[in-house]
Formats: C-alpha cells, sequence, structure tokens
C-alpha cells in the first residue's frame, strides 16, 4: 500500500462505474484503483447470469467471497491434484469413455461461496430468475503474492477480463497490449498440439479464435446445461428456519431443459 | 527440549540427482521437490524448492502455481520456455540456458520443452506448501471439469470436448510425434 490511500478525509457511497455485456449476462465492476478500495485492500463486482447463463471458468490471484444475492443454479470449483469423484453410471462412448468430474454444488440466494486464489471456478444459472452474485477479491490478503490489483484468469473465450481497464488507467502511456484473451490464447500452436495432444483446428477453439467477441464471460448454454450431480434435497420449513434434510439415495443427473423449477 | 526441536532441526536435503524423483518418466526425465512436507526448516522460511531434470524433447504441460512466485535457475542445458498472463498474452517466449533465471508470477501460465538431451534445472518457490494446478494430462483442471462446461464454455463440439478432456493423461510427456521420430 502506498502511505496515503488510508488518509480518508470523507467516505463515498459507490455504485458500480463500469458495465460489460455478455451473450447471456453481465459484470459490473467498481474501481478498485479508488482509494477507499485501496485502503481496504479489496475489488467488487457484481455479476448477472440471465437463464442458462453459464460464467466461463476463471481463477483470480487473491481470495474471493461471493454472496448470492439473487436466484440459485449450481457452480464448480476445481481443486487441483484432487480427484474426479463424480462420474456417469456408464460409458457415453464406443470408445469407452465415461465422463468424471470434480463435485458440483448447489447455491441459492443468501449463499456465500468462498473461492481460494488460483481455483477454477465457473456457475450456472438454471432457472428464470437472475442470478445475482455480489463478489469481493480481497488483493490485501497474504494469499496474493502479486501487487494489489485484482486479476482474473479466464480458462476459455475472448473477453476483456472485468478490471482490465483500470490496469490500463493505472499504467498510462505504455504501448497498448492486446487484449481479450484466455490463458490458452498466449501459447503457440505446436505446444498445445502436444500438451493436449488434440489437432489445430481444436487448438484454435482452445484460444478462443473463432468466436465472436460479444459472447463475453457469460455463456448462453443452448437448451441447459446437464451435468452429474449429487441427488436434490428437499427443503422443509421448520417454524421460522428453513432446513436441509431428507436426501434421496438415488445419483441423478442435473438437467435444466424446460421450465419445472425442481425435479 | 529445545534440543530436541529447534536445535536438532534438519537444515540440508539433497533434491539433486535423487534416487526417488516424486515424478519420473523414463522417456521425459525426472523431478523432485523439497517442501515444508519433507523438509520441516522450510516451514519456518515458507519457501521450497524443486529440481527437475527434463530429457530432450520432454515437456512440462501449461500450468501454473496458486499460491507462489517461482523463480526458475537454468543448472545446465536449455529449454523454451512460454509464459502468459491474465489477458492471454505471451510475456516470455524464448530460451532458458544455462545460468539464466526467469521469474513466473503467481498464477501466471507456464509450459517448457527442453532443447537440450539434458535440460536441469532449480526452480525456487516463495511458499513452502506450494500448490500447482495443471492444464493437461491426469489431474488438470480440463479433466476434473464437466464434459458440459468445456464443450460450452469453449464453444466445442461434443467429440471435441471430449478429445481436449480425455486425449492426454501425462502432465510430463515426451509428445507421440516426437516419440515416433526418435523411434525412426
Amino acid at each position: 500500500q502506498q502511505q496515503n490511500e488510508c488518509q480518508l478525509e470523507r467516505l463515498n457511497a459507490l455504485k458500480p462505474d463500469n458495465r460489460i455485456e455478455s451473450e447471456a449476462g453481465y459484470i459490473e465492476t467498481w474501481n478498485p484503483t479508488n482509494n477507499q478500495f485501496r485502503c481496504a485492500g479489496v475489488a467488487l463486482s457484481r455479476c448477472t447470469l440471465r437463464r442458462n447463463g453459464l460464467k466461463r471458468p476463471s481463477y483470480s490471484n487473491a481470495p474471493q467471497e461471493i454472496f448470492i444475492q439473487q436466484g440459485s443454479g449450481i457452480f464448480g470449483m476445481i481443486f487441483p491434484g484432487c480427484p474426479e469423484t463424480v462420474e456417469e453410471p456408464f460409458e457415453s462412448d464406443q470408445q469407452g469413455r465415461r465422463d468424471r468430474h470434480q463435485k458440483v454444488n448447489r447455491f441459492r440466494e443468501g449463499d456465500v461461496i468462498a473461492v481460494p486464489p488460483g481455483v477454477v471456478f465457473w456457475m450456472y444459472n438454471e432457472e428464470e430468475t437472475p442470478v445475482i452474485a455480489v463478489s469481493l477479491i480481497d488483493t490485501g490478503s497474504y494469499l496474493n503474492q502479486l501487487d494489489q490489483m485484482p486479476r482474473r484468469f479466464y480458462l476459455s473465450g475472448n473477453q476483456e477480463q472485468e478490471f482490465l481497464q483500470y490496469q490500463r488507467q493505472e499504467v498510462r502511456g505504455r504501448e497498448e497490449e492486446n487484449q481479450g484473451g484466455n490463458i490458452f490464447s498466449g501459447f503457440g500452436g505446436e505446444f498445445l498440439e502436444d500438451a493436449l495432444n488434440i489437432d489445430r483446428n481444436i487448438v484454435h477453439k482452445l484460444q478462443g479464435r473463432d468466436e465472436e467477441q460479444d459472447k463475453g464471460a457469460i455463456v448462453r448454454v443452448k437448451g441447459g446445461l446437464s451435468v452429474i450431480t449429487p441427488p436434490e434435497r428437499q427443503s422443509h420449513r421448520r417454524g421460522s428456519e428453513e432446513e436441509e434434510d431428507e436426501e434421496e439415495d438415488r445419483p441423478s443427473r442435473h438437467q435444466s431443459r424446460g421450465g419445472s423449477r425442481r425435479n | 527440549g529445545l534440543e530436541e526441536t529447534i536445535c536438532t532441526v534438519r537444515l540440508r536435503m539433497n533434491i539433486g540427482k535423487s534416487s526417488s524423483p516424486d515424478i519420473f518418466n523414463p522417456q521425459a526425465g525426472r523431478i523432485k521437490t523439497a517442501t515444508g512436507f519433507d523438509f520441516p526448516a522450510l516451514r519456518f522460511l515458507k519457501l521450497s524448492a524443486e529440481h527437475g531434470s527434463l530429457n530432450r524433447n520432454a515437456m512440462v504441460v501449461p500450468h501454473y502455481n496458486l499460491n507462489a512466485n517461482s523463480i526458475i535457475y537454468a543448472l545446465r542445458g536449455r529449454a523454451w520456455i512460454q509464459v502468459v498472463n491474465c489477458k492471454g498474452n505471451r510475456i516470455f517466449d524464448g530460451e532458458l540456458e544455462e545460468g539464466q533465471v526467469l521469474i513466473v508470477p503467481q498464477n501466471f501460465v507456464v509450459a517448457a520443452r527442453s532443447m537440450s538431451d539434458k535440460f536441469n534445472y532449480v526452480a525456487f518457490k516463495t511458499n513452502d506448501m506450494p500448490t500447482m494446478a495443471k492444464l493437461a494430462g491426469a489431474t488438470s483442471e480440463i479433466q476434473a471439469m464437466p464434459l458440459e462446461v468445456i464443450q460450452n464454455a469453449f464453444n466445442l463440439e461434443r467429440e471435441q470436448a471430449k478429445q481436449v478432456k480425455f486425449n492426454n493423461r501425462f502432465n510430463f510427456l515426451v509428445p507421440p510425434r516426437e516419440q515416433s521420430q526418435r523411434r525412426a
């Protein structure tokens, strides 16, 4: 921190000052270079996902705390080195490849989601009600070994990351750099072909080269996302408190097609 | 009890030319690490180290350190290294050779390919329990994601998403085409 950032004589209530539109939602941000945010060592953004909106996988350089202001859906976090503990009960193709992945979780209004730095996070809205998620990035955390600037590393797409424009304002005079890339887009095609054992066409798609830029960080999943999730929990009202109990034993495949709210 | 703890603490651990590497592939090479788990003195320092020895054309798939900066010092030979930042820009694309150092900040993605018969390096990491996330191969982020998320996030056909997810099971490898050239 610079010396003067917390010499605040006056505080202001702040609204988001930037909005980036995507195919199935938008992300609003507050300027993290504002002295009040710098003093607190945090950055804030608000993400709105329309129905069937998938927030593309990304990670950040500092711990995140996400509050679900409205809506419900599913999210995934990828913990490096952990096994894929959720698997399809059948082989999905003739080559015997069955889908396996790490746990997928549900979220609903009022939830707080804790995302460690560097851990890939994605979320999806299956309902008609838009999901509004307010995300705090604690750039002042000891877990962040970079500077105080929040950084979002996207695994896919070619959208501009939400805090980049403030960073550009900070570093005036520097030549305009390429922008709107994901972490695969920076690698040479041959590196990725060899690392993933895939052909050049797929590499181009991973790098987001053939994609129109207005898809953005939140893409629409045609027909709804179908992933394996644990059994649905039923909610029962007990007095004034809502508690979760009663779990079915049968595994299910989460699917959100059509308009039904719950299965 | 000080003499049983601090006074007798182990202050040395050999990670070069180790006979028990943590990662070993006869074709690609070996990697050995010293972390706070196996070398407790590092817990106080909040630092760790990794020694790698890569055979010719061996590749370390794109990966990043979640909780540490990495300072890579080349001990022998040379390797081609690419580093990518959060904007998707390649901020290093070149050779790292004996005596040179490359600093890879936390969360920046790096991949390497050995260009000499042996490329040996030591990487100092600014965390005693560094965690590495891989973007290809076993236990990678791609493999841990549901197929439909990969398909929609990357705008792929289903079969293409399967290839991305299942085609490579290795983090440390000699690419198949290099293997066939070597055999020829």
